[in-house]
C-alpha cells in the first residue's frame, strides 16, 4: 500500500493481452472493455469462462465443462459456447477469424445437444439443444448455450457435456483418436455472463477474493515469505528490529477474526484448553499497580 | 504538517495486490488508485467537507459540550465508483467481476 498526499501520477499498467489461448484472450478482451464502462450492467457483473474437458457419455466423445462454481446467487444473463471448427490441414492455425471467399469454407448447420453428466451414469439428463445455423470450417463458432446453462443451473447440474452432431462433420478434437488430446488452445470453452446479486452485500470481495488469508498458519510459507520481503528489506537498511512476527501474528489474527470465525474459536478453545485458561484481562500485582499510579 | 489537523478530504493510495497478498490469483489490475479519506470535521465545518446537515448539528451539539461524548463526525467516503477485476476461481477458471464502491472519488464528513 503506498499512502500518501501525492496526486495521482498518470502511470497505469497496460494491459496488451495477446495469448494464444483463445479463453485468455477473450477474457482480457472483456476486461478492458468493462474496464472502460464498468457502470454499464447490460452484460451482467460477472463473466466466468470454463474450460471444456474431452470425455466420453452414451459412449459419444463429448466436452465436459464444469460449472460448479457458478453460486446461486448468480443469476445468468447468457452462456455462450465457442468452439473451434476441423483445421485446415494445409494451413498452420491462427486464432483469426478467416475471410470468407467464394472459394472458401462453406457453410454447414451443426446440432449441438447438451446433458447433465454428474449423475454417475452412463446416460445424461438432457438439458436442451442448440443448432448453428451458419457454421464455417477452420474458425472458432459461437452458439448461445444460455438455455442449457440456466437449465443445469436450475436443477442444479454442476456438469455440462456438449456433443457435437455434425453428421459426417467432425469439431476439431473429436475427429482425433481417443488417446490424442487437443491442444490447450484448440479446446472449447464456455462464456457465462451474470449478474451477481450478491456483490452489493457487505465484504463481497473478500468473500471471492479473499483466499486463506496474509500468512497461514501451517501453508504457503513460501508465499508469505515473499509477501514479507520486502518489509524485511526495507528494515534492515533503516537498521530497524523487523517486527514481522508480530504484524503477522496480528494480521492472521485480523484475518481469521473476520472471515474465519468458526475455525479460530475452535482453534483457539483447543489452545486455551492446551495451555490453561488464561483471563481476558490482564492483571498485575499491588506493588506493579502502585508504581503505575504514582508514575 | 500531519500533526497539524487537516480538513476532511480525499487522499492518495494506491493498493497493489501483491501487497495484501492476493496477486496470485488476481490477473488484472495489478493495481488501482482505491484512495481514502481522512481530516478532521471539526466546528464550524466547511462546505469544502460537504458536510451532511447531520454531521453540521453533531458538531454544533459537540461544540457546545450540553451533550457528553459526542465526537466529530467522521470524515468518510461520500461516492465511490466501481472496479472490474479479472482473477482465477479456485478451479483456475478465469473470472471477471465488477465490485462496486472500490475507490474513492469523494469524501465527506
Amino acid at each position: 500500500l503506498h499512502g500518501g498526499d501525492a496526486p495521482p501520477d498518470a502511470e497505469r499498467r497496460v494491459f496488451t493481452h495477446e495469448s494464444p489461448d483463445p479463453v485468455h484472450a477473450s477474457m482480457f478482451r472483456l476486461y478492458e472493455r468493462y474496464s472502460k464502462e464498468p457502470q454499464s450492467r447490460r452484460s451482467g457483473n460477472t463473466v466466468r469462462s470454463f474450460r471444456a474437458v474431452p470425455g466420453v457419455l452414451n459412449g459419444k466423445d463429448v466436452f465436459q465443462f464444469n460449472l460448479s462454481t457458478v453460486p446461486n446467487s448468480e443469476v445468468i444473463l447468457l452462456a455462450s459456447l465457442h468452439f473451434l471448427h476441423q483445421r485446415p490441414r494445409q494451413r498452420p492455425w491462427r486464432f483469426r477469424r478467416p475471410r470468407h471467399s467464394p472459394g472458401g469454407p462453406h457453410p454447414v448447420p451443426v446440432r449441438l445437444l447438451f446433458y447433465g453428466s454428474s449423475q454417475g451414469s452412463a446416460f445424461g439428463k438432457p438439458l436442451g439443444n442448440a443448432t448453428v445455423a451458419s457454421f464455417t470450417k477452420g474458425s472458432w463458432q459461437t452458439a448461445d448455450v444460455t438455455a442449457a446453462a440456466r437449465h443445469a443451473q436450475d436443477i442444479k447440474e454442476p456438469l455440462m457435456a456438449v456433443e457435437v452432431d455434425v453428421g459426417s462433420m467432425a469439431v476439431q478434437g473429436q475427429q482425433r483418436s481417443a488417446q490424442e488430446r487437443p491442444p490447450l488452445t484448440e479446446l472449447p470453452y464456455i462464456l457465462v455472463y451474470a449478474d451477481d446479486t450478491a456483490i452489493d452485500e457487505p465484504n463481497s470481495v473478500a468473500t471471492t477474493l479473499q483466499r486463506y488469508g496474509p500468512s497461514p498458519a501451517g501453508e504457503g510459507m513460501a508465499n508469505s515469505a515473499s509477501r514479507i520481503r520486502r518489509e524485511l528489506h526495507l528494515q534492515a537498511h533503516a537498521n530497524h528490529i523487523p517486527e514481522v512476527h508480530f504484524s503477522n501474528l496480528k494480521s492472521q489474527e485480523l484475518w481469521q477474526n473476520t472471515y474465519f470465525p468458526d475455525k479460530t474459536k475452535t482453534g483457539r478453545k483447543q489452545l486455551s484448553g492446551e495451555g490453561g485458561a488464561k483471563p481476558q484481562v490482564l492483571s498485575f500485582d499491588e506493588r506493579t499497580m502502585k508504581k503505575a499510579r504514582r508514575r | 504538517q500531519w500533526s497539524e489537523p487537516r480538513v476532511c478530504s480525499r487522499r492518495y493510495l494506491r493498493v497493489d495486490f501483491a501487497d495484501i497478498g492476493w496477486s496470485e490469483w488476481v490477473l488484472a489490475p495489478k493495481s488501482f488508485d482505491a484512495y481514502y479519506c481522512a481530516g478532521t470535521c471539526g466546528f464550524p465545518i466547511p462546505k469544502v467537507a460537504r458536510p451532511s446537515n447531520h454531521a453540521t448539528i453533531q458538531s454544533i451539539v459537540r461544540a457546545v459540550g450540553i451533550v457528553p461524548g459526542i465526537p466529530e463526525p467522521c470524515c468518510v467516503p461520500d461516492k465511490t465508483s466501481p472496479l472490474s477485476v479479472l482473477f482465477l476461481d479456485p478451479d483456475r477458471n478465469m473470472v471477471l467481476k465488477v465490485y462496486p464502491g472500490m475507490a474513492v472519488e469523494t469524501c465527506a464528513c
